[in-house]
């Protein structure tokens, strides 16, 4: 007995989740972040971060179709981190790192943090 | 999957959903 492993899959995955997400296909939440909004798969949020994990898991909020997140938090970083979440890729700019970094703590993606951090002290 | 008798396929899994229709 055994199996054939698909490495790639994955990431095929992923991509055909970031596919939906450009095409507000299935699209289950509106996040608006300072004045912008974005449509996004709330298992992918819940999946990803700690903070979405804690508001979709309490059943108050199982209908939640729109969520406005604290005005501190920076939309370019959420933007970034939203992406992350869609294609594990980090896009880190010397400009938005930081804003990046306290977004990250805002929505409890510890291992993201670390890894802005690492990147701030190099 | 790190079984004894895993074979590793390098291809794509499943069908790409185009960016638009």
């Amino acid at each position: 007995d055994g199996c054939i492993q698909f490495t790639r899959h994955a990431g095929d995955v992923l991509l055909n989740f970031n596919r939906l997400r450009s095409r507000n296909i299935l699209t289950d939440v509106a996040i608006q972040v300072d004045g912008q909004h974005f449509h996004a798969h709330k298992a992918i949020l819940v999946a990803c971060s700690g903070f979405f994990y804690s508001v979709f898991m309490d059943p108050k909020n199982a209908n939640l179709s729109a969520i406005s997140l604290d005005p501190k938090v920076d939309p370019k970083g959420f933007s970034i981190l939203l992406d992350f979440m869609y294609t594990s890729c980090l896009d880190l700019k010397d400009s938005l790192v930081l804003a990046t970094m306290n977004t990250a703590i805002y929505l409890q993606m510890e291992h993201v943090v670390d890894t802005c951090h690492r990147f701030i002290k190099s | 999957y790190e079984g004894v008798n895993t074979i590793k396929e390098m291809g794509r899994s499943i069908h790409e959903i185009p960016r638009q229709d």
